[in-house]
This record gives C-alpha cells, sequence and structure tokens, in this order.
C-alpha cells in the first residue's frame, strides 16, 4: 500500500514537471 | 488495447505517460524551443517524492520474503533514483541557460526514466502480489491432490473442513484480481475458470461421498473412482488456468481466438 503511495505522489510530481515544460515549449509551436 | 495491466498501474501512470508523451512530441516539434521557465521548484518536489519512494522500496524488499520481489525491486529503484538526478542537472542547466538543448533533453529522459522506473518497480510489486494469490490456488491443488486418500466419511468431514476457507480465499483473491485487471479476455478467463471450480466443488464432494459409499458397499468402485478422479483433474485443470492466465501482463493476440 505504501508504495503504491509513494508511486502517486512521483507520478504526480512529474506530471506536474513535464505540464509546466510543455506549457513553455506549446508557446513556441 | 490497454498499455498497463491492472487498474492500479494504469490510474497511477496513465496521466504522467500522456505529459511525458506531449512533452517529447513538443520538444521535437519545437527543436530549438522557448526560454524554460524555472523548474527548480517542481523537480524538487519530484525529488522529494523519489527519495520517498526509494525508502519505502527498500522497507518493502527489507521485510518481503520473496526472494523475486528482492531481485526486481532494487534495478526499479536505482533507474527512478539515477532519472531525478538527470532533472536535477537539467534544473541547474537551465537556470545557467534557460534555451539549453542539452537541458531539455535531460529533462526528457530523467521524465521518462522516472516514468520506466516506476512502471518497472509497480510491475515488480504487482507481480509479487500475483505470487501471494499463486500460493493461495497451489494450496488448493495440494489438498485437491490428496482426495484419494479420503476413504471415510469422518475423513469427507475434516477434508470439507479444511478445503473449504483456502477454496474460499482462493475464490475472494481471484475475483479481487481479475476487477483489477484491465485486459478483458483475461477477465473473462479468470472468471469461467473460477465459475467452473466452483460449480465443481459440490460436485467433488459429492462425488467423494459416492465412492466412499461403494467401497463400504463393494459395488461400482472402480466408476465411483473413476468419476471422483475426473472431477479432481477438471478442478485441478481449471486452478491450472487460473494461475497461468494471473501470470499474463501482456496483451496476446492468440488470446482472441
Amino acid at each position: 500500500e505504501q508504495i503504491l503511495e509513494a508511486a502517486k505522489s512521483i507520478a504526480a510530481a512529474t506530471a506536474a514537471l513535464v505540464k509546466s515544460a510543455s506549457a513553455a515549449q506549446r508557446e513556441l509551436v | 488495447m490497454p498499455v498497463f495491466h491492472t487498474k492500479t498501474i494504469e490510474s497511477i501512470l496513465e496521466p504522467v505517460a500522456v505529459q511525458v508523451s506531449k512533452l517529447v512530441i513538443l520538444h521535437e516539434e519545437a527543436e530549438d524551443g522557448n526560454a524554460m521557465p524555472d523548474l527548480c521548484r517542481p523537480i524538487q518536489v519530484v525529488k522529494l517524492a523519489v527519495d520517498n519512494l526509494v525508502k519505502v522500496g527498500y522497507e518493502t524488499i527489507n521485510f518481503s520474503d520473496d526472494q523475486i520481489l528482492k531481485q526486481d525491486m532494487p534495478p526499479a529503484l536505482r533507474r527512478v533514483e539515477e532519472s531525478s538526478i538527470l532533472l536535477l542537472q537539467a534544473s541547474d542547466m537551465l537556470r545557467a541557460d534557460p534555451y539549453s538543448a542539452p537541458a531539455r533533453k535531460k529533462l526528457i529522459e530523467g521524465s521518462r526514466g522516472i516514468l520506466q522506473g516506476t512502471s518497472a518497480l509497480l510491475l515488480a510489486f504487482d507481480e509479487s502480489e500475483v505470487r501471494k494469490i499463486i500460493r493461495v490456488c497451489k494450496n488448493v491443488l495440494e489438498y485437491l491432490a490428496i482426495t484419494e486418500v479420503v476413504d471415510r466419511m469422518e475423513d469427507l468431514v475434516t477434508y470439507v473442513k479444511n478445503l473449504s476457507p483456502v477454496l474460499t480465499r482462493m475464490t475472494k483473491e481471484v475475483d479481487t484480481r481479475e476487477k483489477e485487471l484491465t485486459h478483458q479476455v483475461h477477465r473473462e478467463m479468470l472468471i469461467r475458470s473460477l465459475e467452473q471450480v466452483k460449480n465443481l466443488t459440490p460436485v467433488l464432494i459429492s462425488g467423494i461421498k459416492i465412492y466412499i459409499t461403494a467401497k463400504q458397499t463393494n459395488q461400482g468402485v472402480q466408476d465411483a473412482q473413476t468419476n471422483r478422479d475426473y472431477v479432481v483433474r477438471k478442478m485441478s485443470d481449471e486452478i491450472h488456468e487460473i494461475i497461468r492466465v494471473l501470470q499474463l501482463t501482456t496483451y496476446d493476440e492468440e488470446e482472441w481466438d
């Protein structure tokens, strides 16, 4: 259970990071 | 066709997989890129989450007696950890030059690595959970294998008393697992086999009773034995099929045939 929660946190944090990076890139496309 | 074979893994990884794919596409479309915003904070959040996963991961490894899990999990944890270092490097490089192409590459590589490492980790964990269900299935198989020694009514009472809880546990666990799967064909296969086992259980008990009575009266023993053994074999085959399907993680074209 703990491992699933930890994986959820990583996935959410990575998705947020990538979304921020994509937003900057998208402005150019 | 689902990419992730369980709903839990799918719910965790699909949103991040979609975001990573988008970033890769955007990066390819705009090779020179816009200036990147300061990603220091979101990268720190990822790093903290990675540190926590590594801690929880090694705790899981230490508490587990599953040797395969102990073997499979560390490489996945290392992959996640190494990828988070790439993100930190990307963050430093982007702070110095928000247009840095190598930094963008590191950002993509790091995000992708975290996705792949987390995926491998969840798969290792899931496979370990499946092995636990398989142990319960094998427990039922062990009881079925000793059916032939049941030749008195008292033995049958003990046999049923021992078999019932393991059979119930197997049914419950396979049923829960089936609901977790994203592959419809695998789900249907588990439902079918489980249903067969459920239907055959009273047939088995009745077959053993008939065999005991036949032995006591010395009439039709051979037929009763053949019938009982047939039911045992049929149930065992279905449980072996359950074990096989439980271990399937990838989509198999032939399953549709």
